[in-house]
């Protein structure tokens, strides 16, 4: 699962 | 970050590029859908509130700020600056159609029932079809000018790189989001018809006109 508090794409 | 992914944020700084000074050089907004560009800063506006919160790093903040800023910069230009070039008349995709369905999908399908998360799952469903207004404007109106057709090259070519971003980051790094790469591949294949297009006539010098 995608970590959802880091979202370094834009 | 990989290649992929830095060619897909080049492709999609230099679209916005393209598109500011067509409409600044020309003093002229015509054959540009303002319901799109409204899209994409509702899109980008919703997408980067963690800029407020979150820190991760001096690139990543400055292309949410430069894509937030320039997405509101266009809206302005069309529909206060270039108000009278703007193509009203042709541009009347219904956004609302659009822009509720995308919601609800974001409150049934997410990664996390918060606010941030659902806004942010709004505007990956959101941005995959933000460009339809646009597509509609070209063919009702049956042609787009060269320099709006690079344009739509360079915004088409910025998701389809960030697929082969995720593929190479599935096998390297077994990173993968299924709401991105799905909402991805839906907005590429969205553009497939109008890369033909771009590819057998305007890269031939010819005029982008649809065929009657």
């Amino acid at each position: 699962k995608p970590d959802v508090q880091s979202k370094d794409e834009l | 970050m990989n290649v992929f992914r830095l060619l897909g944020d080049l492709s999609h700084l230099l679209a916005i590029i393209v598109l500011l000074l067509k409409i600044w050089k020309t003093r002229s907004c015509a054959g540009i859908s303002g319901k799109s560009q409204i899209l994409f800063a509702i899109v980008y506006i919703t997408r980067y509130l963690d800029l407020i919160t979150t820190y991760i790093s001096a690139y990543n903040m400055f292309m949410k700020i430069i894509f937030i800023a320039t997405s509101i910069a266009i809206v302005y230009l069309m529909y206060v600056k270039f108000k009278a070039t703007y193509d009203h008349n042709h541009d009347t995709f219904r956004i609302e159609f659009l822009l509720l369905p995308t919601l609800v999908l974001a409150l049934l399908i997410n990664h996390e029932f918060t606010i941030v998360e659902i806004l942010w799952t709004f505007s990956i469903y959101l941005e995959s079809v933000a460009i339809l207004p646009q597509l509609f404007l070209v063919s009702k109106t049956g042609e787009a000018e060269s320099i709006t057709s690079h344009y739509l090259f360079a915004l088409g070519s910025y998701r389809g790189l960030y697929l082969l971003n995720w593929i190479y980051r599935y096998y390297g790094e077994n990173y993968y989001d299924l709401i991105v790469i799905v909402a991805g591949i839906v907005q590429t294949v969205l553009y497939c018809d109008f890369f033909y297009l771009y590819i057998t006539k305007v890269l031939k010098g010819k005029k982008l006109q649809l065929p009657a």
